[in-house]
């Protein structure tokens, strides 16, 4: 589903460049349940937002389903992400003045497409947020907030979602029951869903695990449903 | 050091009515270092903005170091809040114009005292983030972003720490070292640790641990270090 060619990831010049993400080059198959692990700045948010086509690489390449995105316009890649790639942001990003339901229902409204209501209240059921669809984002916890950006990343039932530590602040009770939905659609429907995260629980549920260190990868095996 | 007195927090009217938080009754004593724990929307963040003076309460009394804060205008409930209380957000809210050590010596640069960069400096070695000093936020990775937060919460050494999720989206080995930063404060220098938290590991290191459910207190336990 997603070839990483050699892809490398620089930030900034001379004596201060950051190498975020160095030289990375995995296959990542259809259906996979993989995480991405490693300490704090090691790289996982940076190589995804390269797969996930928000940023592009310095160098190497990347395609997603057969197609080359490194090279693309943006308006190209946006076209690709929106058709392919559901995206759950480290720091959720909801828009304040939409409410839950509306801000799941966001890539329908805007894509034109009918019964955006009833499906946004189905995910935030799912997600565990039965009742709340007309609340602002500031009228939820952050877990609260945490759960809708799961429900929108769904929405579209992509062929691949990007979780960026989609439990981190969540009890694990919330946390298992979304991970659940998620193995689900894995299962079921061959979603494919790259974590980042630092959860032993979400560790437990992957059946990859890639490690990085300072932008690389230093370690690629079976994780705990292998 | 805190005395909570039957308080209530309340949202929105009629039907739609939200107990956040429902006649909480508690005393903290100073030097605690004190996790409250409990599902997602439970009401921990609610419960800790009042006592933080960000939020007044529906009814009921809260007291700091014997000043009454519930009754206070916001002029002079921000008086007591800078004096005395340090505060991490469980979503950072951190200055995206300025850079870490800006960010972290604000306060000092506010009250006009010196020796501001030195010290957010120091803080920020501390934290694991040397010779990041300099970056934006959005030049840092989500869990760099949460340690300057940490260290911004420390520079006016409050004696009242509120932490909400200080370690959700950090890896263990940095969750660590921040959450034994603040031991060490809290042993030598006596300055009080409330946390808000899923993570066992912030629990394991707790003298004492309040349990959450609906917006009531429904355990008040010995933690793991107690
Ligand atoms: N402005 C508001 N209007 C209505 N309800 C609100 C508002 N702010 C918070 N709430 C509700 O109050 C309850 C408690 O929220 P709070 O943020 O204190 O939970 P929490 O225990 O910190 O949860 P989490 O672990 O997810 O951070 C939640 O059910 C939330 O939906
Ligand atoms: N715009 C930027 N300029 C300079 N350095 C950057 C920039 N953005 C990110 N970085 C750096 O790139 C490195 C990788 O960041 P990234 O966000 O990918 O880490 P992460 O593994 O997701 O960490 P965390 O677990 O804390 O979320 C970090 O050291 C970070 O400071
Ligand atoms: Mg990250
Ligand atoms: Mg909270």
């Amino acid at each position: 589903l997603c070839e990483i060619n050699n892809v490398t990831k620089t930030y900034g010049e001379g004596a201060a460049q950051v190498h975020a993400v160095k030289d990375v080059t995995l296959t990542i198959e259809a259906g996979e349940f993989t995480a991405f692990v490693g300490p704090s700045g090691s790289g996982k948010t940076t190589l995804l937002n390269q797969v996930g086509c928000l940023d592009k690489p310095t160098s190497g390449s990347i395609s997603i389903d057969g197609v080359g995105t490194s090279g693309l316009g943006d308006k190209a890649l946006s076209q690709v992400r929106g058709d392919k790639i559901g995206f759950i942001f480290q720091s959720y990003n909801l828009i304040p003045v939409l409410t839950a339901a509306e801000n799941v229902e966001l890539a329908l409204t805007l894509a034109k497409e009918s019964g955006g209501r009833a499906r946004a209240v189905e995910l935030l059921n799912e997600v565990g947020l039965e009742g709340l669809a007309d609340r602002r984002p500031n009228q939820l916890s952050g877990g609260q907030q945490q759960r809708v950006a799961v429900a929108r990343a769904l929405v579209k039932r992509p062929a691949l979602v990007i979780a960026d530590e989609p439990t981190a602040n969540l009890d694990s009770a919330s946390g298992t029951q979304i991970l659940n939905l998620m193995r689900e659609l894995n299962a079921k429907h061959g979603v494919t869903f790259l974590f980042s995260t630092h959860d032993p629980m979400v560790m437990e549920h992957a059946r990859r695990i890639v490690v990085l260190r300072d932008g690389e990868v230093i370690e690629d095996r079976a994780g705990g449903e292998a």
